[in-house]
């Protein structure tokens, strides 16, 4: 049964798509077969991939359509990777959703069947902790979160953890987190090494030893519609989703 | 009466809350009266101006408590510039606004008895087209949109744009973008000026002139809860967003 992990945080900009991307290539090219979903209406994971033209059915024809997931998966530019694509009409999902019955579970029930077909499940969640980030958390069964190393992302994380609490409690007890993943590192900064410290003081364990830099070629490759192996696999950003991804297998 | 100002983009972590709160002070610094409203659930306004206690009253009484928007409004660190704090409980107001009746109304309807009193209000709102960030440009006139430049950012212009002219049509006719801002310009980099200049070459009438450069003191003030002119007054961030209130009270 493959792994299905959430990448989340309502904090806006701190690395999700980018980490969610990298991480879901780094797995597809050591062979695993790995399907991203995408469930951002902003559509980056689905950018980020080269995936421009509209694909015939998408997440949004899942969530609000019923269609089967099945129908909705497109494979990559990468082997192994396979992606359900967004749309920027998931947007309105946010007003359909809170209308449902188990309005939380739609994502899970719409995974269910095909869960088994891959190894690794990554769900790139929208900057918020609205119905569509809870239907990733529900659906899954790690979470990964990327801390931006700013003083506003060190804030946010307490609001996120007592969310995912709520969340084992009333709807997913199987979720666990994975691990948090610091990102943008910049070391001329203090306060870069000031909220690395914060973080692995408060959670030690659950702090990933891998650090993702600040790398400028990281945010030039969605430009590009590559990932970071395929846009610059020798800088450093590229060497530190490589390590981000050994962790996290380690760590299963 | 006074200019309501929405400081919205879907994409996250681009600038809104640091050129909301930055901009606010500037013109309160300069005799007039502003209030800001946080209507983002991660109360990074509240507490980029110090404000950690629980004040009694906050912005999710207002919208879904209907509390009267003056029982909520606080003073500030800053001579003429008032609040209205926000809460985490506002992530509630996701599931519960669509359920309401006129609902992209409610904070529009709330701010009506209260705008005369204020020179300018600027609201903060999250990083996302849902119904907080609607109720927040439906309540504005005029709408300042931070552009990180970053690929991500540019691309998500197109889809806000569009949310933007649904608004119009539908809800808020005298809605006007008061202009884009390009935001975290680092100098060192290709893909900073490439933005920048897709941004202009597009909107050349409404792209500011100020740019924001990317300027780690302004990452730093938050952590101290102080608007930049109170942490860094001779930084390149500090100077940079008082001309860029000079350029929004000069495109008045
Ligand atoms: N380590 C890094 N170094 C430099 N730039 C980065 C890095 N990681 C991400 N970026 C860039 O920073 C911006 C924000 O990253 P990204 O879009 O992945 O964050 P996000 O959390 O998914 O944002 P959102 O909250 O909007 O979904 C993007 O333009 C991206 O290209
Ligand atoms: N010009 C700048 N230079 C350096 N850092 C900046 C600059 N502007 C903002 N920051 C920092 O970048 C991060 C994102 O900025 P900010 O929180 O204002 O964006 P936002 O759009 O409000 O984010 P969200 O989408 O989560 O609401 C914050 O940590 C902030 O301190
Ligand atoms: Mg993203
Ligand atoms: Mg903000």
């Amino acid at each position: 049964l493959g792994k299905t992990y959430a990448v989340a945080n309502q904090k806006g900009g701190v690395g999700k798509t980018t980490t969610c991307i990298n991480t879901a290539v780094c797995l597809a090219e050591a062979g695993a077969t790995v399907l991203l979903i995408d469930l951002d209406p902003q559509c980056n994971a689905t950018h980020g991939l080269g995936i421009h033209d509209n694909p015939p059915r998408n997440v949004y024809d899942v969530i609000a359509g019923g269609a089967p997931v099945e129908s909705a998966i497109i494979g990559s530019q990468v082997p192994h990777l396979f992606l359900v694509p967004s749309t920027p009409d998931l947007a309105g999902a946010e007003v359909e959703l809170p209308l449902r019955d188990n309005r939380e579970f739609v994502v899970s029930q719409a995974l269910q069947g095909i869960s088994s077909d891959f190894d690794y499940l990554f769900i790139d969640c929208p900057p918020s902790l609205s119905l569509l980030t809870l239907n990733g958390l529900v659906a899954a069964d790690k979470l990964i979160i990327p801390v931006q190393c700013e003083y506003y992302a060190l804030e946010g994380l307490g609001q996120l953890l007592s969310t995912v609490a709520a969340i084992q409690d009333n709807f997913n007890p199987n979720l666990r987190i994975a691990g948090l993943v610091m990102t943008m590192f910049d070391a001329r900064t203090n306060l870069s090494s000031q909220v690395v410290n914060q973080v692995r003081s408060h959670f030690p364990e659950l702090t990933y030893k891998t650090v993702i830099p600040r790398n400028i070629r990281l945010s030039e490759a969605p430009s590009h519609g590559k990932p970071i192996s395929r846009y610059d696999p020798t800088c450093a950003g590229s060497d530190a989703y490589f390590d981000l991804a050994t962790e996290v297998v380690e760590r299963e």
